[in-house]
């Protein structure tokens, strides 16, 4: 099984 | 005061109807390099960053920064009661509360004159950081249509796992009535580029998507005769549609990971 990853895990917020 | 003036309205159509189900408000972001917008859809998995260049345009007037909030539905429905090629003119004074949209016939027998409300979004602005891709893959959008489609209408899959080699790029899914692939290899001939599958490969990557999104993305096939979708390990895949030299319309989806 695979978990959906999020963007915020990958994006700063700027 | 804000002027954007486009040919054809078509494009603006094609564009609202790529994104509005991925994102149904956002903020356009008007300056002197033209019109972009980014945002997220609900559930963070997936974005859409948008870039309308200011040439583009004739003409296009930006005197100030503007940031104007859009629900994106009610324009694409505004924008269905003009004629794709009817000249599209978008203008709104500094501080208003309301986007104008002009459609002139090319014959300039018909006038048509809409004003939208414009709203108030929060919206985080998401930066993305400039990636060397492992794989990037260029082939012709209505295939990547159809790939998609036949995925998930076919074989019921809600995942698509996407492997790119030396030889070709692999779409797998497993699903409710059973599992398949479809595997395109690279083209020998790049006569017609539009038509070639190109793969540019720093070394294999796999990755496992929601199939969902990717057939949401799909729904930008009008806009080009390509797409690009560019990979590395463990990274957000971008999903790319350009518009002939003028902008593009990105996608990006974050990866299913391995438990």
């Amino acid at each position: 099984t695979a978990t959906q990853g999020r963007l915020d895990n990958f994006f700063t917020v700027s | 005061m804000f002027e954007a003036r486009l040919a054809q309205s078509n494009l603006m159509k094609k564009i609202l109807d790529a994104i509005k189900d991925l994102i149904t408000e956002a903020n356009l972001e008007i300056s002197s390099g033209g019109i972009s917008l980014q945002g997220m859809d609900s559930s963070h998995v997936s974005l859409v960053a948008l870039l309308m260049r200011s040439d583009g345009f004739s003409p296009f007037r930006c005197d100030r920064n503007l940031t104007l909030g859009v629900n994106l539905q009610a324009m694409a429905k505004l924008m269905k009661c003009a004629s794709n090629d009817d000249i599209l003119t978008m203008t709104a004074e500094d501080n208003s509360d309301t986007l104008n949209l002009q459609f002139e016939s090319p014959a300039q027998d018909k006038l048509s004159e809409f004003e939208m409300k414009l709203m108030d979004i929060d919206s985080e602005h998401l930066g993305i950081p400039e990636t060397e891709y492992d794989a990037v893959i260029r082939m012709p959008s209505s295939e990547f249509q159809r790939i998609c489609r036949d995925l998930g209408a076919g074989i019921g899959g809600e995942s698509v796992t996407i492997a790119c080699t030396k030889e070709g790029v692999k779409f797998s899914v497993t699903g409710s009535v059973g599992s398949g692939s479809i595997t395109l290899k690279q083209t020998g001939s790049v006569d017609k580029p539009a038509e070639s599958v190109v793969i540019n490969m720093a070394q294999p990557v796999t990755l496992i998507f929601a199939l969902r999104y990717l057939n949401s993305f799909a729904k930008a096939t009008p806009l080009s005769e390509s797409v690009s979708l560019s990979m590395s390990r463990e990274v957000p895949l971008v999903v790319e549609y350009k518009m002939n030299d003028t902008g593009y319309v990105r996608f990006y989806l974050a990866p299913k990971l391995e438990d």
